[in-house]
């Protein structure tokens, strides 16, 4: 399994303290394509933290690739080679451009700066925003931040992605076309995709909808492929 | 006219001049809900932050209320009074709980705290999110977050509400929830709302579409409401 949670359950304090996660098990194959919808608040971004390893749960386990992630030495090297993550608030670095952002994860594994350089407006381009290489965040609008945050994603080829809600920002057209490219990676590269979505449209074009409600799967079926 | 926009031009200098928006006529009357809609990049921020008072045109002229913006003296004062904004990237102060993102534009025109307190707390209780007044943006989810930007902008009971994308994190029935507040707020209230979306089904509740394209308006139809 490219993703095994077991019994993954992540509780935040509070006055009452809440069950963000509560008992979740889930079984995602190489190559699949997953959508995870549910109202807000359900625990759409708690679930994918968790996977991505960037939250730890605080009961059950969570494996990516085979490896428990409470085990693994360098979770950053890990994260890094192995997994690209849109966030739902894009996260951009304010400071860089579109094309140095989309770079950033190719630093963090020792990627020489040519390569960097080309790579990353390779990336921009796919998503038709080469001309968009050297503005920075606040000189973008917001559907183009989601986007250069999923070229971000994909910048060291990783066999997982992990992408809550990327299409929230932006038009049928674009969010079409985002659909599309994961679709690709998923079907003609072999790539997992796990993918957040409100928007029912973005949900039928995957292999599979899980569906979460109080922090629990409510739901998780296959969907023959649009 | 509550909004009146004659030859409104915003240009952003870059290697190739920007005309994010390019000589938009639009006229909006009290009472009405209009809905924005175009492809990502196509100047439906830009329109919105001019129509605001967040930003000043290159060229033409913007009316709120038939009072040039350009010819205000305290547009602070303005805006705090009149105008409700919700932002596409939600901007929350992260140092405020969620009760008090919500006073604070009511601090800005002097209510008493007594009065911020209780308001604040039924504007959250309005959207079901009175449980979690005392948490901070970082304690919420992605779709909360949304939501208590919707709140904060009904603080003051302004007289304009202009909302970017506010259902864009939102799962259908939340979503539903916050436009049927915008429909109550426009035919029972009198109050006039403008708001961006990617959403044809959030755009249909509205009551007139205006679609832009590279920076100019495509099309301005009305809607039998939905
Ligand atoms: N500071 C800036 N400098 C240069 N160009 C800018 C700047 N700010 C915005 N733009 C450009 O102006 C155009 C309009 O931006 P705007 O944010 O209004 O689009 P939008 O319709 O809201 O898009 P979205 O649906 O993606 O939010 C975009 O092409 C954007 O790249
Ligand atoms: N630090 C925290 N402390 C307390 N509660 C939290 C914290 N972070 C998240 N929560 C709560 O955990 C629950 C799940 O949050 P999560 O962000 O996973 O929801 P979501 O399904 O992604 O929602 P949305 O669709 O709105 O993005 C929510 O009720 C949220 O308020
Ligand atoms: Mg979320
Ligand atoms: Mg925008």
């Amino acid at each position: 399994w490219v993703v095994e949670a077991v019994g993954l359950t992540r509780v935040f304090p509070d006055a009452v303290a809440v069950r963000a996660l509560d008992g979740v098990d889930v079984r995602i194959a190489r190559g699949e394509f997953v959508a995870i919808m549910g109202p807000s608040g359900s625990g759409k971004s708690t679930l994918l933290h968790l996977v991505g390893a960037l939250d730890r749960p605080t009961d059950g386990v969570i494996r990516v690739d085979g490896q428990d992630l409470a085990a693994v030495d360098d979770l950053d090297r890990f994260r890094a080679r192995s997994i690209g993550f849109i966030f739902q608030m894009h996260n951009l670095l304010p400071t860089l451009t579109a094309a140095e952002n989309v770079a950033v994860p190719m630093q963090g594994i020792g990627v020489p700066a040519a390569t960097r350089r080309t790579r990353s407006l390779e990336l921009l381009d796919s998503l038709g925003l080469a001309h968009l290489a050297h503005r920075l965040p606040n000189q973008l609008s917001g559907g183009q931040r989601q986007r250069v945050a999923v070229a971000r994603a994909l910048a060291n080829d990783p066999s997982l992605i992990l992408a809550d809600e990327p299409t929230g920002n932006l038009d049928s057209t674009s969010g079409g076309e985002v659909v599309k490219r994961f679709q690709s990676l998923a079907h003609e590269h072999g790539k997992t995709i796990v993918l957040v979505t409100h928007d029912p449209v973005v949900a039928l074009a995957a292999g599979r909808i899980i569906s979460l409600r109080d922090g629990r799967i409510d739901q998780d079926e296959q969907v023959d492929e649009a």
